[in-house]
């Protein structure tokens, strides 16, 4: 365990914490994409099956179960929480997700470490995740303002994988056989899909202004 | 399976 990863961990921890505040709290998920919090669960899911064969330390553990637990129980807020599901914009996420699960899932057939159920699904975890935010920033786009714990949510989901990057540089550097390129190119890949976002969402903390993404 | 072989980062 590195620095890096600790922070990114921790940051990733934090945006989940804001999505559970915002949703709580306002007892609305508006501005919120179903099909990413789908896609995130999915990614749990699929990385963690070893949560139960391969025990690394205490902490990886608490960390896989909380991240499942948490994802599932947005999936399950926004579509049953008699409260929260009205205020979901059907209307508004459109994006068609299945195409991501079935793009990645192929990509994971062809391109992963060994051709064995749990790698093919770790590395279509790996791949999702790149592209899970794609709902989410699409949606963010079309429904014009953006509320602040909604912003903070995806700001700090979007820096979780950039200490990844800077993790992976440095166990590149400090351990003779680190190679993790599948994790790595993915991680800059779905760090560049934020590229834009981040960019507006410095904007409007520069100007103080209201955080608006171009349709 | 060799540690470093192992997924151990989240």
């Amino acid at each position: 365990m590195n620095i890096f990863r600790l922070a990114g961990d921790m940051t990733h921890l934090l945006s989940i914490i804001v999505l559970l505040l915002k949703i709580y709290a306002t007892k609305s998920c508006s501005g919120i994409s179903l099909k990413t919090q789908e896609l995130y669960a999915l990614v749990f899911l699929a990385r963690y099956l070893d949560l139960f064969t391969d025990f690394i330390s205490v902490y990886n553990t608490i960390m896989k179960v909380v991240f499942i637990a948490s994802s599932l129980a947005i999936v399950w807020c926004m579509r049953l929480h008699p409260l929260v599901k009205r205020s979901y914009d059907k209307e508004l996420d459109t994006f068609r997700h299945y195409f991501l699960i079935g793009g990645t899932f192929v990509l994971a057939l062809v391109l992963n470490e060994k051709f064995t159920l749990q790698e093919i699904l770790w590395a279509f975890s790996i791949y999702l995740e790149a592209v899970a935010i794609l709902p989410q920033l699409v949606l963010l786009q079309r429904s014009g303002n953006v509320d602040n714990l909604t912003g903070q949510y995806v700001f700090f989901l979007g820096a979780y994988r950039a200490f990844y990057i800077l993790n992976w540089i440095y166990r590149y550097l400090t351990e003779p056989r680190f190679t993790r390129w599948i994790a790595c190119v993915s991680g800059i890949v779905q760090t560049g899909i934020y590229a834009d976002f981040f960019y507006y969402y410095f904007i409007s903390w520069k100007n103080n202004s209201k955080l608006k993404l171009p349709a | 399976s060799e540690p470093s072989e192992k997924h151990d980062e989240l």
